[in-house]
């Protein structure tokens, strides 16, 4: 564990924390996207099957389960406690275009051929895209409450942040995952726009809204 | 520089 492991992962904390008290304080999840919520529950459910299976560190079983009963809230307030603020008329993206082709790729390019690592695999391919609807329905209506951006931001620290921890374990652990940090690097491109526009506009006191 | 699963990783 080093220091950008563990600020991404409390990055990543942050994230699933805003996100849920957003929606349970505003009584609404306008403007979120249910699908991007429900591959997110996927992949962390996909993930951490290895909680059933090997036990790494109090630290670890305590976070996946935290971020997998979060993941499950958010998904439940959306489509079911608050459903009638659920924005679905733009929440257009095709969700089984990122499934598939990932699930195919999975399959394809893995560490071993098992259950468990094909599933592994999966998630962290499907992690990597799993924004897409959430930016694709900002880009459709042109804009972001405020806090959703500071979500979206949190979230694309904590990939960031494992980027710089990937090195960091290269140089002194000698250690790396080159299927993680393919999708890690992914991941984190898809966020550089909106890290251009968080910082030129939400953090100068602005509204996020899109040119026309 | 051996290569293996990061599954300490969240």
């Amino acid at each position: 564990m080093n220091i950008f492991r563990l600020a991404g992962d409390l990055s990543h904390l942050a994230a699933i924390i805003v996100l849920l008290l957003k929606i349970w304080k505003t009584r609404s999840c306008a403007g979120i996207s249910g699908k991007s919520q429900i591959l997110f529950a996927l992949v962390f459910t996909t993930r951490y099957l290895d909680l059933f299976t090997n036990f790494i560190s109090p630290y670890n079983t305590v976070m996946k389960m935290i971020y997998l009963g979060c993941a499950y809230a958010t998904v439940y307030l959306i489509y079911m406690k608050f459903k009638a603020t659920y924005d679905g008329n733009h929440d257009t993206f095709r969700a089984e275009f990122l499934v598939v082709p990932v699930g195919g790729l999975a399959f394809l390019v893995n560490h071993e051929f098992s259950p468990l690592e094909i599933l592994w695999t999966f998630s962290i391919y499907l992690e990597s895209v799993a924004i897409l609807p959430q930016l694709f329905m900002i880009s459709k209506t042109g804009e972001a409450e405020t806090i959703t951006t500071h979500y979206l931001f949190a979230l694309g620290m904590y990939r960031a942040l494992y980027l710089i921890n990937w090195i960091w374990r290269y140089y002194f652990e000698n250690f790396f995952d080159l299927i993680a940090i393919v999708a890690g690097c992914v991941q984190t491109i898809l966020y550089c726009d909106f890290f251009y526009l968080y910082i030129t506009k939400v953090l100068q006191g602005k509204k996020l809204s899109l040119p026309a | 520089t051996a290569e293996m699963p990061s599954k300490d990783e969240l």
